[in-house]
């Protein structure tokens, strides 16, 4: 289950306050996996008490924009905690989804790549089968194709160290590259951090989703939980 | 084995010290529902009079919504979240699948605390832990007036990051980050933040 409040002591109308909220948790809690699975009790509330001397703030406001872009700035920051204490984790993995047609495709992508049980089981083995990632991607339960094509599709790991190069290509405008650097491939991969970036080239909608690796010792928490 | 090196995440995550919003108090304890002592009963209030208090949120979309979870929309819904001043979170249970009797179990809390604080529909309510059991009326409510009754509430860094600690449940370190920021005319303000979650975690609240 996923808990969390955010407080703050500036004066906010609530119904803006609502408006500010939904935007932050579509760009940061609801852009997190561990399991794939959906808690009968996840809660995210705000509370703004007004201790502060200043005008309310209300959708008008010419601070609405900035202190929100604030809130989902500090929102992605509390659900990234999250992935990197899941259950058993060892790696924290960002999955970059860029230039789609519609960002409501971008995240069904990001997610079926995070919510891929063979997916997460290589990167917790280090293993660069990125086959999975596009299979997963294959398989993700879009409406139509508009942002799914597959000859300008470009999947890459991305090494989160600075170090060089730092994009592997793994698909490149829908053709794989057979012949990757498997060593270069295996140090992004001992990594914690790790980046899964895919480029669908079809417009230019972004999504950021954020997961973990599946690890022998998630089975063990959740085989027992009750006890 | 090198996949498995284990990383100090609570000295890379679990800050130090905070800067805290005016007019918020908190208060945590173990109230027993949890084992080994730990502390699973919290709850933060809002303690400033100048004016009436907002509140928002967003729920699991899970058809099968828990106890807290129907009863905190009721009070936005009946509020249009003006006048919130309280959040009481526990953990250990999460008041889930139990049914008409749950959700009796949690309007008994939050009126506890609406009495204590001397508001109406005032008190939203968070759980989390094991679904299928009822809260334990004894230990929750007797918590509630032991932090009230001996005063527990406080402000300081210690108390918000043991309030962190209150709602974990297999979490290996507690969530609380916080930070100043200022508005276009200077006016400063600040923003504090706590999660929770370490399983069963693909939320899509609405």
């Amino acid at each position: 289950t996923l808990l969390g409040f955010i407080v703050t002591d500036l004066p906010i109308k609530s119904s803006a306050l609502q408006t500010m909220l939904t935007g932050a948790v579509t760009r940061s809690f609801n852009c997190i996996s561990v399991d794939g699975d959906m808690s009968t009790n996840d809660t995210i509330c705000m509370l703004a008490n007004g201790a502060v001397d200043t005008p309310v703030i209300d959708e008008s406001s010419s601070d609405f924009k900035k202190v929100s872009s604030q809130v989902t700035e500090f929102s992605k920051q509390l659900a990234q905690l999250v992935v990197r204490d899941g259950e058993g984790a060892t790696k924290f993995v960002t999955v970059n989804v860029k230039n789609s047609a519609e960002f409501k495709d971008a995240r069904t992508i990001a997610e079926t790549i995070a919510n891929s049980m063979l997916v997460k089981s290589a990167l917790y083995g280090q293993d660069a089968n990125w086959g999975r990632i596009l299979c997963a991607i294959g398989y993700s339960k879009l409406g139509n194709y508009e942002s799914l094509d597959e000859s300008k599709i470009n999947v890459s790991f991305i090494a989160t160290d600075n170090s060089t190069p730092r994009e592997l290509k793994l698909i490149a405008n829908g053709v794989p590259q057979l012949d990757i650097d498997e060593s270069r491939a295996s140090e992004i991969l001992s990594l914690s951090d790790l980046e899964v970036l895919v480029d669908l080239g079809t417009g230019s909608e972004d999504c950021q989703f954020w997961t973990c690796d599946l690890s022998h010792e998630y089975v063990t928490i959740n085989g027992d939980y009750r006890s | 084995q090198s996949a498995s090196k284990t990383l100090d995440k609570y000295a890379l995550f679990v800050p130090k010290t905070g800067v805290f919003p005016k007019g918020y108090e908190v208060a945590s304890l173990a109230s027993g529902v949890k084992k080994n002592n730990a502390l699973d009963l919290g709850i933060i209030r809002n303690v400033n009079k100048s004016r009436k208090s907002s509140a928002a949120a967003v729920f699991t979309t899970n058809r099968f919504k828990a106890a807290p979870v129907q009863f905190s929309r009721k009070v936005l819904d009946a509020t249009s979240g003006e006048g919130i001043d309280a959040i009481v979170v526990n953990s250990g249970c999460a008041n889930a699948v139990t049914g008409e009797l749950g959700l009796q179990d949690a309007g008994k809390v939050a009126t506890q605390v609406n009495e204590l604080i001397g508001e109406k529909n005032s008190t939203l309510l968070m759980s989390t832990g094991v679904i299928g059991q009822r809260l334990q009326m004894d230990k929750i409510t007797g918590g509630i007036q032991t932090l009230f009754g001996q005063n527990k509430f406080s402000s300081d860094f210690d108390s918000w990051l043991k309030l962190a600690k209150s709602i974990c449940t297999t979490d290996t370190f507690p969530k609380l980050i916080s930070a100043k920021f200022s508005l276009s005319d200077g006016t400063e303000y600040t923003l504090v933040g706590i999660s929770k979650g370490a399983g069963m975690i693909c939320p899509n609240m609405a």
